[in-house]
């Protein structure tokens, strides 16, 4: 209904700007938009951000790490708002830098008390935040096995 | 509701009977490339319901199925089964069991599909009631393949609305 | 053909001037996210002749020139020169140097536009010219952004067709 | 026309092959073929290729680093043939294991030798091969800066 999409909306949105502030540090702005608020039932929905330090006219013009940090942000506003059980990120930190790592891993860190996530990386700051490792293998071509990697914490 | 394992066979180049296990808080998946790793989210994917070849990097059902390798001949079925645990126990008890489920989907080469829900053959909409209202649908923001995350920020604000009704 | 160095002024984050030299061999260019790295390439792909904005992550021209930061005004301008040297003589010759030449775009918020060699007023073709069969042309191999090389791989037979038009 | 086409088509595929050797090691299968041999001036060009030990059916089942490590070899390959003096590659190594980085890395050293490469990475083995490295930093928000790096070799 109308109602409970426009209370949703308020709610990310609210989330939105308190993950961006965590995720992008210092004073940077973000909003979230509706295209339309006079039909709440066909509207669509707009993302800005302005990093800190700069005065972005267009989201096109956002960097890789930048648009990767964005989409974060966009995922655990949504989280916050009501967690799914599960999520799942293929190689999500691929294009960012370790500073933007560590900052992604700390919030990944305490989305993960209230759901489960797994996460496929190359990246040794992101294994290192995990619960569990798994590692996936061809010895045998073209033939995939899965073996637990244990801490040696 | 928490996924408690996933049960692969038969599922691209998991040709051999795979169990993983799910625990709390964060799993990391990691290997060289080409190994899997992106073919166990595939098999996540088409277990929860998805219907489209192209989002599960194929062009038609078939492609899902274990096609062979250098040492092994292709095999004729894939079978996916997700257990789930802490289950709304009014759900648990139509299909006879107490706060645990277990969603199978199995596909052949001849084009059999089926959809079992603790070994009773059911319908996808009996799958996808399970995971109603969980934010786990096909549009789900949760599950994010290799290379898509831009495509997020990029998408149009109609495109970015299905994840808020999805949450709503 | 070499390029010797590659000036920007008030493109896209380079509102100061900045010189960057290309020596032989290989040249890593690294740096935190957003920090201007991948609009060094834009630089390079706007001087080889580029003329759709969105081809540099904008939705119009203007997007190019330096926009302001927190403490600095917007540009008015956008300059970048490329100098290239073992130039052909022939071609060199023509424009007043012997195996070195300076090519400049200059680009105004009031639409003026104009392309430059060795100071002297020229047109695209002229650009164009000195580029050709180089394999430098904007349909070019040798310039790869950011996340799109897998793109290279699911393009069309006719796409990657016009990859060898350019190398023939 | 439609001769020097089809040499240049000839010569590419012949490198493709052998690149593929090399940057896929052992036994795998690659080819490029033309989608209409008859009509010269108006085919499309097809790529394929088998990673070793698999039985691909479909190029789009390929993972994204056997994705970017085909769209180098298409890439080293024509550089064979005709190398253009200039490239600049952005982040190609991002989806690439530490294994098919070094193979990628040695191919990018050969290559260097007839043009120059600039290859932006957040990836520490790619910048140790470097001969130059240059930081772009925004130490005043919003603007860049580019300063060269010395190495200690
Ligand atoms: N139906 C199938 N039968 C056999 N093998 C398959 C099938 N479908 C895909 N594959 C194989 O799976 C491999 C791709 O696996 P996947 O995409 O999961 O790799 P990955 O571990 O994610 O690698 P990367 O780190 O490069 O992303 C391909 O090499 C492909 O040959
Ligand atoms: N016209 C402009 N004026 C001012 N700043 C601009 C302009 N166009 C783009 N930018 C800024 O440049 C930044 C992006 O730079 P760029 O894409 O080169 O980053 P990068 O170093 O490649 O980062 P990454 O490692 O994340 O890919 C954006 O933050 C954007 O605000
Ligand atoms: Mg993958
Ligand atoms: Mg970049």
């Amino acid at each position: 209904t109308a109602e409970s999409f426009y209370d949703t909306f308020q709610s990310i949105k609210k989330n939105f700007k308190d993950i961006f502030k965590i995720l992008f540090g210092g004073e940077g702005r973000s909003d979230i938009t509706l295209t339309d608020e006079g039909d709440i039932l066909n509207t669509g929905v707009e993302i800005f951000v302005q990093p800190p330090g700069k005065r972005l006219q267009n989201m096109t013009l956002l960097s890789g790490g930048e648009k990767a940090m964005t989409a974060a942000v966009l995922l655990f506003a949504m989280f916050l708002h009501k967690p799914s059980p599960f999520c799942f990120l293929d190689e999500i930190d691929a294009p960012l830098d370790d500073a933007n790592i560590g900052r992604f891993c700390s919030i990944l860190k305490d989305m993960s008390k209230k759901a489960q996530f797994v996460i496929i990386t190359h990246n040794q700051k992101t294994m290192e935040v995990a619960d569990q490792l798994y590692g996936v293998t061809m010895q045998e071509p073209g033939v995939s096995k899965v073996i637990s990697v244990k801490f040696e914490n | 509701m928490k996924f408690k394992k996933l049960i692969i066979q038969g599922f691209k180049s998991f040709v051999d009977k795979t169990v993983i296990e799910f625990p709390d808080g964060i799993t990391a998946v990691v290997g060289p490339n080409g190994s899997g790793k992106s073919n166990i989210l595939d098999a996540i994917r088409w277990i929860l319901g998805e219907q489209n070849p192209k989002e599960l990097r194929g062009s038609n059902m078939d492609d899902i199925i274990f096609a062979g390798s250098e040492n092994r001949k292709g095999s004729n079925i894939a079978f996916v089964t997700l257990v789930l645990t802490d289950i709304d126990e009014s759900l648990a008890a139509k299909w006879g069991s107490f706060s645990e489920v277990e969603i199978t989907r199995k596909y052949c080469r001849d084009g059999d599909r089926e959809y079992f829900i603790n070994n009773k053959r059911c319908k996808l909409k009996d799958i996808r009631e399970i995971f109603y209202d969980t934010g786990l649908g096909s549009k789900s923001i949760s599950i994010i393949e290799q290379g898509k995350v831009e495509k997020l920020i990029s998408a149009t604000p109609e495109e970015i609305r299905q994840f808020f009704d999805e949450a709503a």
